[in-house]
């Protein structure tokens, strides 16, 4: 089935 | 720092629509305004708040301060308020506390209320500058209804934009749904546009949990801005007065 992405893994830390 | 607002009703709707999403957030104050950034607890969703210097009349900030509030203590204290009640947000310059003043636009009752502020250690994320590869403007309330009606079916939406509109569509247990908003203007209600650009097609999946989340931001503007690129975060966008918004972004859900 289908997950949930992270939005962390698309915006970097600063 | 000390900004004041014409119409409390702003501030009220703003932490309306970001209190069940972000609990605990640091309000950025400097000269150029007060901004907020926080993600939901399971790093799906991200908001981006900000209200220009311009949004307040005066506004004044000396230096760079953080003011980390508890979201649902700033919920009490804002039920205080009218939302016709002029707004200050004041504050020290190490402070422990956020003044919170609300007066009566016929000015007989000031209310006056401290808010105590907390330590928050609060991960910063760059938001890259994005050319989306789809915009799409649609009044916010329809954005609303259809978000809370396909979440009936389904607990997500997979949106596809393409020249000729933008579809969401859910397939769930009892069957599948779709709504495709066309473009077009409407010359006597501009409020009423649908207007798309495009660069190439998309089509991504979200969690409607979120997107009717997002909608509690409805009333604060008339008009919604999605923005899609394939494989990277939807931004979902409340423009306000005096350039100031207020956007979501959401994760998108990874190929079967």
């Amino acid at each position: 089935g289908a997950g949930q992405g992270s939005i962390t893994s698309f915006f970097a830390k600063k | 720092l000390e900004a004041r607002l014409e119409a409390a009703d702003l501030f009220k709707k703003v932490v309306e629509a970001i209190k069940d999403l972000v609990q605990h957030c640091n309000f950025d104050c400097n000269d150029s305004g007060i901004a907020l950034q926080a993600m939901d607890n399971s790093h799906v969703a991200l908001v981006s708040m900000m209200l220009t210097a311009d949004t307040f009349t005066p506004f004044r900030c000396d230096r760079n301060i953080p003011l980390g509030i508890d979201l649902t203590s700033l919920t009490k204290v804002l039920r205080a308020a009218q939302s016709s009640d002029i707004l200050t947000i004041k504050s020290e310059d190490a402070p422990d506390v956020v003044n919170l003043v609300f007066e009566g636009k016929d000015q007989d009752r000031i209310s006056e209320y401290d808010l105590k502020l907390m330590d928050i250690d609060q991960e910063h994320l760059g938001i890259p500058d994005t050319e989306y590869a789809a915009t799409a403007s649609m009044p916010a309330a329809d954005f609303k209804r259809i978000c809370s009606d396909l979440l009936l079916i389904s607990e997500a939406v997979s949106i596809e934009c393409t020249k000729e509109g933008i579809t969401f569509k859910a397939e769930g247990d009892i069957g599948n749904g779709s709504v495709t908003l066309r473009q077009h203007s409407d010359l006597e209600n501009s409020d009423k546009n649908v207007d798309i650009s495009l660069t190439e097609p998309v089509a991504l999946s979200f969690s409607l949990k979120y997107l009717t989340g997002f909608c509690k931001a409805t009333g604060l503007s008339n008009q919604v801005r999605l923005c899609l690129s394939n494989d990277v975060p939807l931004m979902v966008e409340y423009a306000l007065a005096n350039n100031s918004y207020l956007r979501f972004y959401l994760a998108p859900k990874i190929g079967d």
